[in-house]
């Protein structure tokens, strides 16, 4: 037995593993488990659909922990699904939203990196995979993303913690999620990936200063977005283009799905300032997570309501 | 759990004033094992840019040398890292 799985704690991949399984078989009706690929190491990758059979349904895709040592983020994953199941069929929204949409939650990206984390290296951000003639392990699934991959000389040394890969779409991982994302291209409206740490929600671009043709629409929804999050704790969060609201980036998956055609893609780098950094103790696990949940509801509501 | 320890390990931040500044922490990163956690790597780090990396116990005391020469302000966000690391878990099991 893996132990005891907990929302208010964080859960090594034993227990998120028997989680999806728990979730599955407690809610029937509206939670699936696809399994989309294997990790480097052959571990599973696994999404829930959260929302029922419908396939022709608009549908949001959730990712978390695309770097290993950020935990908080596989921990909202799975307060989202968590929630989503407990209230659909109480909460007015969440019924509505789940009637009317589905959502795809990948609660671990990195699983080898993830497992890494809390086995070997607590430090470690990248996945597990070998580099060939080098030493050094590892890649940075967020920059593997085939848009713009080849634009940073600073991510080609397999030692950088940047890591790009070989080539883009060269980790098992992201080649996974990339072809569950085009396999269901139709439905998927917005695409919502969870970092953290440092308070800020961003849309594309990261790879040009230039701003997306939906600019104005995406820089409403991150508005409402933080300013909705931040009702329940005064939580401050920035928004803004990831290229003027944090730094530059290439391949990173927020460009690739927008760029694919996803127009509503957004970036969470939850809690905190810096404060604790990668270590945001347990006790504030479910504040950070009851807050952001409030964002992203809004940014489903919207979806529902605007996107075609 | 984990093998690796972070015993006595810190986090700085600071706030380059300038490109010197900059360049100097980029200086630093050439000569010693910086982690950067924000942001994610040297390359990205500007002139009034909040940094903030990771050091480990051995390179803390010239690194802090090298800032306090250089008038370069700082702060330690975490003295000791293996603690934070250890206080993460602070709910216990129901």
């Amino acid at each position: 037995s893996p132990g005891r799985h907990s929302y208010a704690k964080y859960n090594n991949w034993d227990k998120i593993v028997a989680w999806t399984e728990k979730m599955m078989n407690k809610r029937p009706e509206i939670v699936s488990r696809i399994k989309i690929g294997a990790t480097a190491e052959d571990n599973p990758l696994y999404i829930l659909k959260i929302g029922g059979k419908d396939e022709s349904k608009k549908a949001i895709f959730m990712d978390c922990g695309i770097h290993a040592r950020e935990w908080v983020s596989p921990a909202f994953c799975q307060w989202f699904v968590y929630q989503a199941t407990k209230t659909y069929g109480r909460n007015k929204i969440m019924t509505k939203l789940l009637d009317r949409m589905n959502f795809y939650v990948l609660p671990v990206f990195n699983v080898d990196g993830y497992i890494w984390t809390w086995t070997k290296n607590r430090m470690w951000r990248k996945n597990r995979s070998k580099n060939q003639n080098s030493k050094c392990i590892g890649t940075d699934l967020n920059r593997n993303f085939n848009v713009s991959w080849n634009a940073f000389p600073e991510t080609k040394n397999p030692c950088s913690p940047l890591y790009r890969g070989p080539a883009p779409e060269s980790e098992k991982e992201t080649k996974a999620v990339t072809d569950f994302i085009r396999r269901n291209l139709k439905s998927i409206k917005a695409y919502i990936t969870v970092h953290s740490y440092s308070q800020m929600l961003l849309f594309p671009y990261g790879y040009t200063p230039e701003m997306p043709p939906t600019y104005k629409d995406l820089n409403k929804v991150a508005k409402i977005g933080t300013d909705v999050l931040s009702t329940r704790y005064e939580t401050r969060y920035i928004y803004g283009p990831i290229a003027s609201t944090i730094y530059p980036t290439s391949g990173s998956s927020l460009d690739w799905a927008y760029d694919l055609g996803i127009k509503h893609t957004f970036a969470f780098e939850l809690r905190d300032k810096g404060r604790f950094g990668f270590l945001l103790p347990e006790s504030r696990l479910k504040s950070t997570c009851k807050e952001t949940m409030l964002a992203v509801k809004f940014i489903a509501k919207y979806i529902l309501r605007h996107a075609s | 759990f984990s093998q690796v320890r972070f015993d006595r390990e810190k986090v700085l931040r600071m706030k380059p004033q300038d490109e010197r500044q900059a360049n100097i922490i980029k200086d630093l990163a050439q000569t010693n094992e910086l982690d950067f956690w924000y942001p994610d790597a040297v390359h990205h780090v500007t002139a009034n840019m909040t940094v903030d990396f990771r050091v480990s116990e051995k390179e803390a005391q010239s690194i802090l040398a090298t800032l306090d020469q250089n008038k370069m302000h700082y702060e330690i966000l975490i003295h000791d890292l293996q603690e934070e690391i250890e206080k993460q878990f602070d709910i216990k099991e129901e």
